[in-house]
């Protein structure tokens, strides 16, 4: 389901963060990436969530090459088929928990009492039940990550790309998104998750270890 | 150095993070402040930094009623005393690595050229070196939250607040960080840490455990 050839990412100013990177993930995959601070992990994950363009090579997402895409393809792509737990979590300020996750769902048809039901749902499910009318200010930082998990969520979309989701949770709340995230791939989502939990990296059936920009 | 005596945290809307919490904390201790996601220690570490007011309850650091002190003074005391390392960095992002550190010895009577020096020093010493010039948008994850570190430690304050050091860091920058934190501990600092790993938690003097807003 996605396929990096070649992939190369040079920031202007010069740093480059991938260097001729080549990476197959097949259907239903979960695999861990890991590697050091700086060795290019969310580079990588935003070139394959189509957040960015790689300087040299080619990003295929279900065989279509990227590149080929125009913008708006792009967006209807990541609405629909991407889901995306960002390691800042990027929240919008100025909308509660439940308005957060259910936004989630906007570009996909679904009307809005269905998308707040499915919202609560999604929120009940990560711990956060009590917590539908705060705003990301009024919430702490393990619960800002929560909302951030339930929104990428809450489409069920076929590719999750989960950027260090339990960086900021204890280890109970931190195993009940693992088992979140497992149930999903059991179900057939794919899954990329970023972590720098060594516990939670060998948990998983596979690993692709990073270091400076190279895949190991 | 702190002392918190019956102190109550209850935010507007009714959430009480805090319920009388009871808590001495000497000079020169290493507690690591554990527990679940939503537990308050966040909160209280604000409490603890004078960032924020009890609602109930009395809050004294080096003997002083925080209560009793003028605005005036509270900038004071935080400026020259307090370091805090924020869960989310809350760097500038219009400075570069090398300003937001810098920044940090602003109120202390050093000219610009040693602040300058000094940022950079503490930088190299996270690992930072090459990364002077960047822009927290610029940088990744792990990075911003070293230059939070650095930024928190530059002006050698005699009480240091971590919210979460390590949350984004892999274990080798980790165990860097808390050999930081450690040798500033021997050299006097007073150095409170919130954490979520529970091998960092062991390996600190102290364990402090939250749940449900009350020191257990
Ligand atoms: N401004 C606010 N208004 C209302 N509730 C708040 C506010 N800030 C925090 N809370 C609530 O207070 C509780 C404690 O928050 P705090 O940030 O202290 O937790 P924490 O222990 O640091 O959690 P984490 O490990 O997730 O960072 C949380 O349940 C949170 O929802
Ligand atoms: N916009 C940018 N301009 C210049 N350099 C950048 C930019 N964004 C990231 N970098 C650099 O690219 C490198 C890789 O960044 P990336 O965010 O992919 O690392 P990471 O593996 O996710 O690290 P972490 O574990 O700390 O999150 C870093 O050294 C960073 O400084
Ligand atoms: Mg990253
Ligand atoms: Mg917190």
């Amino acid at each position: 389901v996605i396929e990096l050839s070649g992939v190369t990412k040079t920031y202007p100013g010069g740093v480059t963060a991938l260097r001729s990177v080549d990476l197959v993930i097949g259907y239903g995959e979960l695999p861990a990436i890991v590697g050091p601070s700086g060795s290019g992990k969310s580079t990588m994950l935003n070139l394959v969530g189509t957040l960015d363009r790689p300087s040299q090579g080619t990003v295929r997402i279900d065989g279509h090459d990227v590149a080929s895409l125009s913008d708006r393809q792009l967006s209807a792509l990541r609405a629909r088929r991407i889901g995306f737990v960002f390691q800042q979590f990027h929240l919008a300020p100025g909308r509660d928990a439940l308005g957060n996750v259910a936004d989630g769902l906007l570009y996909t048809g679904v009307g809005k009492r269905e998308r707040e039901q499915r919202a609560e749902a999604a929120l009940v499910r990560v711990g956060l039940g009590e917590r539908l009318t705060h705003r990301p200010y009024q919430l702490s930082g393990g619960e800002r990550q929560r909302v951030a998990i339930a929104r990428a969520v809450v489409g069920d979309p076929p590719l999750l790309l989960a950027d260090e989701p339990t960086g900021n949770l204890d280890s109970v709340s931190g195993t009940g998104v693992m088992k979140l995230l497992c149930e999903l791939n059991e179900a057939g989502t794919t899954i990329l998750v970023i972590t720098h939990d060594r516990e939670i990296a060998d948990s998983l059936p596979r690993q692709v270890p990073m270091r400076d920009g190279q895949v190991v």
